[in-house]
Parts: C-alpha cells; structure tokens; sequence
C-alpha cells in the first residue's frame, strides 16, 4: 500500500488548491524557508487523523484554515485529502484506492469521509491502525523530532517499541 | 507480556547494533533495559560509541553524532515493524557530506518495500528522489507547489 | 528598578524591531511586557510576523523563520549590550540561501566592532571569514586543527 | 578588547596540543561531525569560567579530559589556555596581553592562571564580568541554543535583558 495523491486546500499556508502526486518511491519536497514544506506534512498529519495542535504546531483546530495574507482576507472553511493504493489490500475495506478526506470550519467542526462516504474519525484511525500507519510513531519525523526522541526518557522508548508491536 | 517485549527488544536491538554501524562505518551501539531483567516495566536506554572514540554516554556524542544515532534507532524500528510510508522532515540537516551520503543510500536500499516523502534543502537528497516538488510563494503568505525534474 | 528596566526593555525592543526587518527583508516584530505595565516584574513575550502573512504566535512559524527571529534578537540584545566577542556553532544551519546570506552579510557589517568566531558547514560563511581552521581526526577520536585558506 | 590565541591540550578529543589564532574579524571553524568543533567552544567557555556540566554537555568536571580512544590510553590531565588582546584596557589589570589558563586533574581538582600567577575562579570571573563577557546570556550560541531561547518563558528572557545591562 502507498499515498498516491495529496489535495491541499485551505489549509494552512494553502488558499488554493494544490495537489501532489507522490512517487512510491522517494518524493523530495524543496524550497525556501516558510514556503510550507512542513505544512504539507501537517496536512498529511492531520488527514490521517492526527488531533494534537502541538504536533500539528497549533494552538487551536482552527488554526489549520488560511488566515489570510495581506493580499487576502482569511477563509472559512480548509480541507485535505489523501488517495491511497489499496491494491495490495492492507487496508480492510474492499476498495484498490481509498480516498480519506478531512474538513474543518471556523466553528472547529470537522467532517470524515471514506471514499465519498461520510464517517467518524474513529472509523478512519481503526481503517488505519492495522497497516501500521499510527503505531510506529517513528514513521513521521517532523522538524526537531530526532533531537525529541533521543531526550526521551527510557520508560517513553519502550512505550514506543510496545505500541509498534 | 514480559516475554513478548523481550522478544520484540532483542530484535530491536540487533537491528539498531547493525543499523548504528552501517551508517558510522563502524564504532558500536547498544540498546539497555534499565533496570536489568525488568521486563515487565523496564524502559530503553541507548548507548552509542562512534568508531575510534571510547566515550559512550548519548550527551557527549556531536550533533552530527546523535542525529545519525537518532536515525540508526527510527530505522531499527522501520526494519522491525515496517510503515508503508514514511515521512522525514529535515532529519539529515545536521549530518556533512559523508553522512549524509551514506543516510541516502540508506533511503535507496529501502525504497524498494517503503514509500518516503522527504522535506529538504540538500541537492544530493534532492537527487535520489525519483520525483520533486518545489514549493514557493509568489505571492507572499500562500503557497504553491511545482513538479521539478533536474 | 523599575524605570531603569523600561529604558533597556525599549531600547531593546527597537532594535529587536529593525534587526527583524532586516533579516527577514520586511514584516514586523515585536517585544510585548506581560503583564502588561508590569515593569517590576514583568516578562518579555516575543511575536513575529514573516512578511505577507497575517499569522503572529512564534509556534507557527517555519523552522528556518524561528531560527532568524531567534538571530534577531540574540543580536538585538548584542547591539544594546556589546560584547567584546561572539560566538556562534552551526546557527545558520536551518536557514535557506537567501536568509543565511542576509545573515552573513549582517555579520560582516558588525565584524569591526565585534569579534566572531563562527562554527559551520557551510561554504558561504566560511568565505565571509578572514581566517578559517578546518578540523579532522586523522587518527579516529584525536582531534587536530589546520589552517585553511581558498 | 579581542581573543588572540586559543591552546588546547588534553581537552575532550584533544589529546595533542592545539593552538588557534584567532581573527579580530571573523574566524570560521569547519569540519566533519564529531571532529571537535563545539568541543573547541566547549574550551572557550571552560577557560573563561562555565561551570555548568550540562553547558559543557559532560556529567562531571572530570568528563573534560581525553578519555582515550582506540590507540591512545585516557590521560591524567586537561589545560586550556586564552591569550586576550587587552591594549584598549577593558579588563581591569594593568597587561595589554592577558593569559587565562585552566586545568583540570583526574580528582576534578581545578587550577586557574592569570598571566602565570595562580588565582581563583572568582577573580577570572570578576575580572570578566566588568567587560560583557559573561553578562550577555546571547553572547555564546551553542548547537540547539536558538530553540532554547525561543522557548524561554517570559520571566527567563527579562532575567537575561536584566543581567546583560
Ligand atoms: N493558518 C495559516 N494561515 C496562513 N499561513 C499560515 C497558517 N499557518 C501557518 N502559516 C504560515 O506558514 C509558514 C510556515 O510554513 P512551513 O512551516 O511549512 O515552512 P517550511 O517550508 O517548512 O520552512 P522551513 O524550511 O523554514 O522549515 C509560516 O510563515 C506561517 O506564517
Ligand atoms: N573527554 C573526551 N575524550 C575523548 N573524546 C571526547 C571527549 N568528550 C567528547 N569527545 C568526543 O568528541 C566528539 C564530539 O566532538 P564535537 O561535539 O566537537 O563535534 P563537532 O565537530 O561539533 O561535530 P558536529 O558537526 O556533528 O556538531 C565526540 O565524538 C565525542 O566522543
Ligand atoms: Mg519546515
Ligand atoms: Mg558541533
């Protein structure tokens, strides 16, 4: 199984849509600083479920929604999707490509949907729990993280190596 | 319970010795149950010794040194219980050429059975991707993304 | 107490103020007392906000922008309080071309009132120095220092 | 007031003497992971006072002495010493060169040197308040310092202004 596409839109640093197609390979992601490189990964993050605002470098649910630039007023409403290869059927649910889309308005309120059909953030975090996506928390590494998991204490570690088993 | 993690930390700590030494060329690194035979509730320590050196406590180690030992310990548990996919971002900033160069190899040799979504500045990460976006703000305060092909 | 403390807090913010837009080519930043009119005890609250955005808390920031604001106001408070010398180990690592050039061009404009001894990767700082001493261990783990020159 | 000459001798991964000159300008120190840069800062701040073991990222004051390495047994004994460029009189003893040396032993006894007199800490310390160095928290940037600074509480940056003025 592998993400193929990733549509960003409202979100964060993102008034317009934008939309990557990833290699199953290595996909490299380049460019200045605060041009949203790690924002993508936020975007990732938070589609796949993620609900803490200090991993997602939040303050509140809000906070994902364009806030505007000088040139823009901020808008209402942000929303990320994922397209995953399915064909090899490690995620249980009958579909070769399963599409997770995630939205939030400004009230915080956020909608799931799996392939079109809505759902609950419980149905999207159990689909993925069994591939493993979740439970190595060393599969995304954010900015910093490396220096975060060395600081961690002995008893953190073996949290991480039980969780991934 | 406590059989099943010493089963899982011994294999865990084989991989992170074998992983440490592939991407120092060398030195030893090892993997502690703190306190001894705990395996009910003990928790991890690392210790790390790069090649030539006797020194072994994490803190003494470089920056470089504990970013590589960081990345031997993530992989480790990658090798062990593999992710579909996984995402760095910006891990390899503090490394130099050489290390560098061996973490990428690193990357190609597991490309083939995990898909990676790398965040970088360094052209010789750029170069192993097999696809490249750029992302830029024309227009200050909102993005946009741009395939690249060098 | 109290007054003497207002005077340095503002000198110091209008310096952290023009050392930002400078760095950062525009946008504005600031030095908030909280609470506010505290000047017996209060804290000094840091926000920043990149050119063309609206987004001002200092978590939202990319890592490249905290790293300049944060060598904006180490150097805010070098202009306020001089000291005789400066020393700086690998802080231009997460900066990007165009901001680690500003940078460095920042620390040539005040290499002749201040001494700077400067560790780093990277070639454009290394050429902005008058003396260069490259560090190796030939002999793993036994440090030795050689004086470089392009 | 500038530094002029650093020696080096016995210090962490400095088993054989080092001696830098430095530039009044800007001196650059290069070179690959764990090769000794930050140790070289590490003895910078050593010789002029730092007391801190988690500053010099040691456990205790004896971690500074080579500890050996694979051809070379670990020594007794590590000595520091700065030569300072003192013509504009900032520090307050009548040398236009002043040499501060430090050495450590295996018991963690330590022995300071002013111009060859033996003296105190304290009087390094006093000697170097009056000029800045010591005062101003921002002055030395160690690997990872930016972040810490970025995370001070409120109360910790006013601590810092207070001190450099
Ligand atoms: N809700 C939002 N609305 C608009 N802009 C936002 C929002 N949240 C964050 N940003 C902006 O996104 C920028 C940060 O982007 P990001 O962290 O992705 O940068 P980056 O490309 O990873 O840079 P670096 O190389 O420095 O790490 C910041 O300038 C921030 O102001
Ligand atoms: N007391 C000691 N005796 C011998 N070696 C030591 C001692 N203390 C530290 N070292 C060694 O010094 C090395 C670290 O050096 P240092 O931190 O100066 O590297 P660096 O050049 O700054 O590298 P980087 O670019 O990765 O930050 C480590 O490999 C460590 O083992
Ligand atoms: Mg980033
Ligand atoms: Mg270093």
């Amino acid at each position: 199984m592998h993400l193929k596409h990733l549509e960003i839109f409202g979100f964060k640093s993102f008034p317009e849509r934008v939309s990557l197609s990833f290699s199953p390979g290595i996909t490299a992601v380049a460019g200045p600083n605060g041009s949203g490189k790690s924002n993508i990964v936020d975007a990732l993050l938070w589609v796949l479920g993620e609900q803490s605002p200090k991993t997602l470098r939040i303050g509140r649910i809000q906070d994902v929604i364009f806030a505007g630039n000088t040139s823009r007023k901020p808008i209402s409403y942000a929303e990320v999707s994922i397209s995953i290869d399915n064909c090899d059927g490690s995620l249980r649910i009958p579909y070769s490509e399963v599409v997770i889309k995630r939205s939030v308005d400004r009230a915080g309120l956020c909608e799931y949907y799996l392939n079109g059909t809505p759902c609950r953030l419980k149905d999207i975090q159990d689909l993925l729990m069994d591939t493993g996506i979740g439970r190595n928390a060393y599969a995304i590494v954010g900015q910093g993280k490396i220096e975060e998991i060395l600081n961690q204490r002995p008893e953190e570690r073996r949290y991480v190596l039980e969780e991934a088993v | 319970i406590a059989h099943r993690f010493k089963e899982s930390f011994d294999a865990l700590r084989e991989r992170f010795k074998s992983r440490f030494e592939s991407l120092f060329g060398g030195g030893e690194a090892d993997l502690l149950l703190i306190p001894e035979d705990d395996w009910v509730s003990g928790g991890i320590e690392v210790i790390a010794r790069p090649p030539g050196r006797r020194v072994k406590y994490l803190s003494g180690l470089s920056g470089g040194e504990r970013t590589l030992t960081g990345i031997a310990l993530i992989f480790s548990l990658l090798d062990y219980r593999p992710s579909p996919f996984v995402v760095l971002d910006e891990v390899e900033a503090p490394l130099d050429e050489a290390n560098a160069a061996r973490f990428i190899r690193m990357l190609k040799g597991l490309s083939d059975r995990m898909q990676f979504i790398v965040v970088t500045h360094q052209r010789l990460t750029m170069e192993a991707a097999d696809v490249i976006y750029g992302i830029t703000m024309e227009e200050p305060g909102a993005s946009v993304a741009v395939s690249l092909k060098f």
